[in-house]
């Protein structure tokens, strides 16, 4: 599943 | 964080003072597409809203206010401090395609339609895609002087260091995204011919000259 709470990346 | 991330993430900031660097010891912008930056600077923009909202680490805050200050600051030079240097008459990619197309393709393909994930979405593409501008340039005045090249295999390398990143953590960490995943094929495609133009003739020493 997509992870939408908080981008970690750049 | 993982070793491809780390250098990738490096090798933006090192783009970043390169372009900086080349600007302010040749007091000129000749050459730089201000509408590159200017996409850089919203596509930082739009990303980093959760500046306000999530708090990831210290290097993940510091490394936004790097970019976003950067790419303003960079804005700053090319537009007012050194406009007379500014090759506005060849920096006439058309923006409308670009931009329309990311926010529609955004508005289709999202994890979710909360705004600041939208926006998101919105950088997400367009950032790979804001680098044409500058590609477009080049193949007008048909060269770039060896700094500006430097540049752009940097920035070229940070996003395609970034799909191994992506590889390694859709194995060890059993993390995918595929919005990102997808934008930044298309980003690191788009450098391939000027990354093979970097390796036969900017690292041999000859000027970077459009065939």
């Amino acid at each position: 599943e997509d992870d939408i709470e908080g981008h970690d990346e750049l | 964080m993982n070793i491809f991330r780390l250098a990738g993430d490096l090798s933006h900031v090192v783009a970043i003072f390169l372009l900086l660097w080349k600007i302010w010891t040749t007091r000129s912008c000749k050459g730089i597409s201000l509408r590159s930056q200017g996409l850089f600077a919203l596509v930082f923009t739009l990303r980093y809203l959760d500046l306000f909202t999530t708090y990831i680490s210290l290097y993940n805050t510091v490394m936004k206010i790097l970019f976003i200050t950067s790419s303003y600051g960079t804005c700053y030079l090319i537009f007012k401090k050194f406009r007379a240097t500014y090759d506005h008459n060849v920096d006439n990619f058309p923006l409308q395609y670009p931009l329309g197309a990311c926010v529609i393709l955004a508005l289709i393909f999202n994890h979710s339609w909360d705004p600041v994930e939208l926006l998101w979405t919105v950088s997400i593409y367009l950032e790979s895609v804001a680098i044409m501008p500058q590609l477009w340039m080049i193949q007008k005045t048909g060269e770039a002087e060896s700094v500006t090249s430097h540049y752009l295999f940097a920035l070229g390398a940070y996003r395609a260091l970034y799909l191994l990143n992506w590889v390694y953590r859709y194995f060890e960490e059993d993390h995918f995204d595929a919005i990102v995943v997808f934008a930044g094929i298309i980003q690191t495609v788009l450098y391939c011919d000027f990354f093979y133009l970097y390796i036969t003739k900017v690292l041999r020493g000859q000027r970077l000259k459009m065939p």
